[in-house]
């Protein structure tokens, strides 16, 4: 849509629908456009192509949040999962520690959802296929006392990095995301630094909804990092350009698949590409 | 919410005299923002407003003493047109074990609506028969048994070692067998673009011959609503839609927009984690979500 066109108001309406249906907020297009139009100006942008690569640098600037890479020491470096039911988060650990494994690190895995049939079965399953070994109590155990324990045994083995899965949680369940603050404060009063990462995985495919999750999970407990989960599919995961946009936080991951492999470090120029394709 | 925002466009009017074509436009600006913040489709959307236009510039806008009321009224009866005006039940007639198959995307709640629907039906009286056909999901199983176990629901037992085909073939003669009546499978969150798995449900459904393939949709879905709900009913078509994690405060145009690509109803929605939060669907309180 973009070759040797004029700019004329049905290109721009083209371009709202585009990155609209990639779902980028609405006010975020506006600010987007905003900006372009700055730019149409200040450079006198007269044709379809010099449009696009003007506009997709100005959402480039805004994904592309400057932040050193995730560091994965010193040891026992605690990395806490958290996000909405259903997005990856029991996945992505099993990816993540996959990648930790062949660069040679020593992973440990916390099985502190307790609620949900079969999740703590579902990891040991993972720790097997990748030869990690499993914190775990029972079913229906105190998710804080699971996550106490597996930091203990981290402490105790010498492990380096400890990843701990909770259940998934909707944002607006008060009781629920008090149990996660808890989580972290019982990890906290075990090791001052931790959790070094707390990530947060969101689903490509939800739409302006993974706005409020990564707002109130970032209030609950100040998020690190975000990972983008199935990307594979069609759905663009252009919310992230609001919440990167709005709360600065780096997406650090994008998944985009069901085996342990498919995981990829988030690169700002390819995700932009992908909005337009 | 939109009555207060169009009550804000429709002010400005006062002493105006009559409502022109622009009052009208303004109101459907707000109308529209409103609908694609909910998460409704960009072209489902556009379809909407022009719905929405025609009746906006009749004698019952215009000539109304409440413009911005007049307006809500007209989104909010044409949403209830569009989203299914009144509880479509489970087709569940005819020869027993009747076969309800659930089908979507990963994780969007299928294996928790299946046992939520195993013991809705139990409470009904029928006697249902649990099908855990994922054999693909590290413990997806375990998972179904765990559930049925809480549902005191039946569930038939597999090691993942077979073909989901072979498993639902299998269970529907051991249903019989049993004289349970109603057999509910569940399957395999898979993408809609993934043709060998979209053939495998087509293969499936060759075997089991479901009354009902319900697609279980996540209320949070965004955009891309459309596209998912159109391939899977394409590939395979469906009866009947599950809309799920909805007590959260996405405001769920993903109903508006499956609606709109299938004509399929909407028979239930997920109200949360415990098996007993399954509802029917009724129409006028997910309108009212979708207009904030
Ligand atoms: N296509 C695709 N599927 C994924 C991806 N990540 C996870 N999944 C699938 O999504 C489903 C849910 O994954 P889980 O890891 O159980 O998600 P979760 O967040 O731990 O779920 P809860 O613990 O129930 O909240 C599974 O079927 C996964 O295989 C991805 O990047 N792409
Ligand atoms: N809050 C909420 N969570 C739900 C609802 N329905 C299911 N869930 C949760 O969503 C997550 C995913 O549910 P599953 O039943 O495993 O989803 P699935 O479609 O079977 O997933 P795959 O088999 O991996 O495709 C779990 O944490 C469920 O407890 C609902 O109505 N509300
Ligand atoms: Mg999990
Ligand atoms: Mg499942």
């Amino acid at each position: 849509i973009f070759r040797k066109r004029k700019i004329d108001d049905e290109l721009l309406e083209e371009l709202e629908e585009l990155l609209v249906t990639g779902d980028i907020s609405v006010s975020c297009v506006t600010e987007i456009f905003e900006r372009l139009k700055k730019e149409i100006k200040r450079n006198a942008i007269s044709d379809g192509d010099a449009l696009k690569e003007a506009l997709k640098s100005i959402i480039l600037e805004m994904v592309d949040i400057d932040a050193p890479p995730i560091p994965w020491a010193p040891s026992p470096y605690i990395c806490l999962m958290a996000g909405v039911n259903g997005v990856g988060k029991t996945t992505t650990i099993a990816k993540l520690a996959n990648i930790l494994k062949s660069q040679g690190k020593n992973p440990l895995f916390v099985a502190s959802d307790t609620f949900r049939a079969a999740a703590i079965d579902q990891l040991l399953v993972w720790g097997k296929r990748l030869n990690i070994p499993v914190i775990h109590h029972q079913q229906g155990a105190d998710p804080s006392a699971v996550a106490y324990d597996g930091i203990e045994a981290a402490i105790k083995r010498g492990v380096d990095v400890v990843f701990v899965d909770t259940a998934g949680r909707l944002h607006t369940k008060v009781n629920l995301m008090e149990e996660l603050k808890k989580i972290r404060r019982v990890i906290k009063k075990h090791i001052e630094d931790a959790p070094h990462e707390t990530l947060l995985v969101l689903d490509a495919t939800n739409g302006q909804n993974a706005l409020n999750q990564a707002r109130q999970f970032n209030e609950a407990t100040p998020i690190s990092g975000i990972i983008l989960t199935k990307l594979d599919g069609t759905a663009k995961g252009g919310i992230v350009v609001t919440i990167a946009n709005e709360l600065k936080i780096p997406i650090r991951y994008i998944g985009i698949g069901e085996k342990m492999d498919d995981l990829e470090p988030f690169s700002p120029k390819l995700f932009v590409d992908a909005l337009f394709s | 919410n939109l009555q207060k925002r169009l009550d804000a466009v429709f002010k400005r009017l006062k002493g105006y005299g009559r409502l022109t074509e622009e009052n009208i436009q303004d109101a459907l600006r707000e109308v529209r923002l409103a609908l694609l913040e909910a998460d409704v489709n960009y072209k489902v959307v556009k379809d909407f407003i022009k719905r929405i236009k025609e009746r906006a510039v009749g004698s019952e806008v215009m000539e109304s003493l409440t413009p911005g009321q007049q307006v809500v009224k007209i989104v909010h009866d044409e949403l209830i047109e569009l989203l299914g005006r009144s509880a479509s039940p489970l087709s569940l007639a005819g020869r027993t074990p009747v076969v309800i198959m659930l089908i979507g995307l990963q994780g969007s709640g299928k294996t928790t609506t299946s046992a939520k629907i195993a013991r809705f039906l139990k409470k009904k009286g029928r006697r249902p028969y649990l099908v855990p056909a994922d054999v693909a999901r590290p413990a997806a199983i375990k998972q179904l048994m765990a559930l049925s176990g809480q549902a005191g629901v039946d569930c038939y037992e597999t090691e993942a070692k077979e073909p989901p085909q072979e498993i639902a073939r299998k269970a529907i003669m051991q249903a019989s067998l049993k004289g349970l009546d109603t057999v509910i499978i569940d399957t395999a969150g898979r993408l809609h673009i993934d043709e060998a798995l979209m053939g495998e449900l087509r293969a499936m459904k060759e075997t089991a011959s479901p009354q009902e393939i319900l697609f279980v949709a996540d209320a949070m879905t965004g955009q891309d609503a459309v596209n998912i709900a159109r391939s899977f009913d394409e590939a395979v078509g469906i009866t009947g839609i599950v809309l799920t994690k909805i007590e959260g405060d996405a405001r769920g145009g993903a109903a508006l927009s499956i609606r709109a690509v299938t004509q399929k109803p909407i028979k239930f929605i997920g109200v949360g984690e415990k098996l007993n939060d399954l509802e029917v669907f009724y129409p006028d309180r997910l309108a009212n979500r979708i207009l904030g």
